[in-house]
């Protein structure tokens, strides 16, 4: 049974791009199957998974325009569990050619449908908004996971991410589809100082259960692995990070398996 | 000669919003007059500047859908050299307002026209993202400021902030106006690893001159600021961050005295 998560906060910096790449890795390694899906105008995900950026024919903002189809545009990577749907850096145009589109926010809803079940875990790198691609991904998913920076201005935008997930979710309803908060993932935790667990506490007493056990502490081999366009479970699998991230998937495992 | 600057960069949690609003706390206690204009929805300047939400009758995305006039939006602070243009969070509708407005890349650009020469300097919070809003803050604006993190991700979507401005600039030559790239500035520096000075090193080489002498050092005090709604050269004067932008701002006087 697929489970597509949107991994989204409009903060920007926050490891929405760290996480994705880095859980895709490490539920490949437990043997699922996964499709990345690179949402951000940046194409970071893209480029730290090793994909040049002319290398390819489609991306993603393609099939939200309908250019081009979802597994057209889809990859294969070195790793046989991943396969990416790149993103390309375009000037914010696209905006402008689906916004008359009446259905414009079911877009990746609709393509995705096609083909989630080739996959076990389907997970989305949602850019730092919560503009028309974020709602998309968001309409597409079962469910999101938050990165949360240990960081007092990360907790600052909360309240407007959970009243478009509000939003997103009586969107969904129509359809008789659900959207839950899957997580609220604690990340770049710097344990030489207490303002960062005094946000861990924070965030902790607001989302109770949905936080989950595994803290990302700030490490050093997580950012160096992008100069490589490696994940840091690859580039560094004894790292901190490496270990939080593989700890991660498997509390992803279990809370799908248990819901 | 008042000076216009926006602080822009699409990448997520560079320091442009601590940037904007150390820069403005910096330049006030050396006698000019600022106007710092917070033009993010996620109203993170606002906040750090002790601005409460509901404290104020009018937000810059009244004045940007003409809903109000930019003079009455403006909030005067405790610091008699700091005026704010707040920004609030919203549910990012503004464009579908706008987009069918044909000079709706100038519409700051005209109302700061109006009010500009009652301040020594502008300084202009962008969002994470390169659409809209951005554009209005650069066609707005003489001058950008663009801060880049130490991390390599950081340095991976300067292209196309290069090539928007690129674009902006060809906007306002039509008006026989100019944009420049004022000044490139690099944050949150982790002196106790190699990967920060690599990137340090790869954008001197890059941009030469315009690069700050002033480099932005990762400094806990600076995010520590954040919990209490002040800047941290007010919050923690004698940190490594604050002498950091207080000496950015002599180096921003100079410039802007030799231009
Ligand atoms: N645990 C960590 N330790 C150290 N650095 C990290 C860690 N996680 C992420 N980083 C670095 O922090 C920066 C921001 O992370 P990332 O790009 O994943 O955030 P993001 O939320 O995707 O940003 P954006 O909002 O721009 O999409 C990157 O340079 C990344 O390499
Ligand atoms: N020199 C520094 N040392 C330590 N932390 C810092 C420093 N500068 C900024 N920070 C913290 O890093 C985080 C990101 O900074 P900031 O919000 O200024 O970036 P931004 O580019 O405005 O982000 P966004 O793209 O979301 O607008 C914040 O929590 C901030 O308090
Ligand atoms: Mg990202
Ligand atoms: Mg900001």
């Amino acid at each position: 049974m697929s489970l597509v998560l949107s991994i989204a906060n409009q903060k920007g910096g926050v490891g929405k791009t760290t996480t994705a790449i880095n859980l895709a890795s490490s539920l490949s390694y437990l043997g699922k199957k996964v499709l990345l899906i690179d949402l951000d105008y940046q194409a970071n995900a893209t480029t730290c998974m090793g994909i040049h950026r002319g290398s390819f024919k489609a991306s993603v903002f393609d099939c939200l325009t309908e250019e081009a189809a979802l597994p057209e545009a889809i990859l294969h990577t070195d790793s046989p569990n991943i396969d990416v749907l790149p993103a390309r850096t375009v000037v914010e145009g696209i905006e402008e050619k689906i916004i008359l589109n009446t259905n414009r926010d079911f877009i990746l809803h609709t393509q995705l449908q096609a083909i989630r079940q080739n996959y076990d875990y389907v997970l989305i790198d949602c850019p730092p908004s919560l503009g028309f691609v974020t709602i998309n991904a968001m309409v597409a998913s079962d469910g999101i996971i938050i990165p949360v920076q240990c960081e007092f201005l990360a907790m600052d935008g909360l309240t407007q991410l959970l009243n478009t997930i509000r939003v997103v979710q009586s969107k969904k309803k129509v359809n008789m589809e659900t959207l839950t908060i899957f997580g609220v993932l604690l990340t770049m935790l710097d344990t030489r100082s207490n303002s960062g667990f005094q946000v861990v506490n924070e965030v902790k007493t607001y989302f109770g259960e949905k936080v989950f056990q595994t803290i990302i502490p700030r490490n050093v081999s997580c950012s160096n692995a992008t100069f490589y366009g490696v994940p840091v479970t690859e580039f560094s699998p004894k790292s901190k990070s490496s270990l939080g991230y593989r700890l991660l998937a498997k509390e992803v495992i279990t809370r799908h398996d248990e819901a």
